[in-house]
């Protein structure tokens, strides 16, 4: 099972992981007491790439209207930020003694404090991506929750009109997302849905058009209603159904059993 | 934006791995 629930944060983050859990291992099974090496200059090229991450991040969080991402980014940038003054720390104490154990204890302390802030700084920014997927969803989903007021042509001509660039958006971001996901079931689940809900979109239109057209001849419409009815609700089901696995991670694996 | 932030975050993560092999250098020996 991959650790990492995205590809793009998997091929950041999964190198250093290896390294730090075997530099953890080293250090613990270790315990030489050879000196260790000046570190001044990788420390300080640990440094200015977390000002930048923080800068970045602080830039994201300014421009995001998305509350839980303003609320849960700062936190991990302080975590990074705390690693940093961890390593930095640590530096200097090398320098005065390179054999200090506390030295060494805040360099694996720092190193994987980088780790975790970055890999929870990449985390909160991929939820509000994904948030942002799962909202073009919801629109769908109101859009599907009138389809049985639609009653003339003219409406419906309306709400094919207003409902196609959301469905649009939604085929492209979860296509998109689909592809970005390490877990195969996840993917599946989405490619499967999303499959359903391109089906089922034309033919739910279809189905609208006939109870339109009964409706306007005085004919019975309680089967075309019915029709209609069933596609909305497979086409809400299909949707939801985007809506949960999108918000899975590979720590939800309890989901699943 | 999502390009800066992956790159930043890329360029952090290349710096903590050289730091890593530093330390896992004379750590390790």
């Amino acid at each position: 099972m991959p650790v990492f629930h995205t590809k793009t944060i998997e091929s950041i983050l999964e190198p250093v992981a290896q390294q730090v859990s075997r530099l953890v291992i080293l250090h613990e099974e270790a315990e030489d007491g050879a000196a260790m090496p000046d570190l001044e200059k990788p420390v300080l090229a640990v440094s200015a790439a977390v000002m930048n991450l923080i800068k970045v991040g602080r830039d994201t969080i300014n421009c995001s209207d998305d509350p839980i991402l303003r609320q849960d980014m700062p936190a991990s940038l302080q975590r990074v930020e705390k690693a940093s003054k961890l390593l930095e720390e640590a530096s200097a104490m090398l320098k005065a003694d390179p054999y200090s154990q506390p030295a060494r204890k805040k360099l694996i302390e720092g190193a994987r404090g980088i780790l975790q802030g970055t890999s929870s700084l990449l985390l909160c920014f991929d939820e509000s991506e994904v948030r942002k997927i799962i909202k073009t969803c919801k629109e769908v989903l109101n859009y599907l929750a009138v389809a049985e007021v639609i009653e003339t042509m003219e409406d419906l001509v309306h709400f094919v009109k207003d409902v196609s660039p959301h469905l649009t958006r939604v085929s492209r971001d979860v296509d998109a997302r689909e592809k970005e996901l390490t877990h195969m079931v996840h993917r599946e689940i989405l490619i499967r849905s999303l499959d359903a809900v391109k089906t089922l979109a034309p033919i739910l239109i279809c189905a609208m058009k006939i109870y339109v057209q009964l409706l306007a001849q005085g004919k019975k419409t309680d089967e075309a209603a019915e029709n209609r009815n069933y596609l909305c609700t497979r086409m809400t089901d299909e949707i939801n159904q985007i809506i949960r696995v999108l918000q899975l991670t590979t720590y939800d694996e309890d989901e699943w059993d | 934006d999502a390009g800066e932030m992956v790159k930043q975050a890329k360029v952090l993560a290349s710096a903590t791995s050289q730091l890593v092999t530093d330390i896992k250098g004379k750590a390790g020996t």
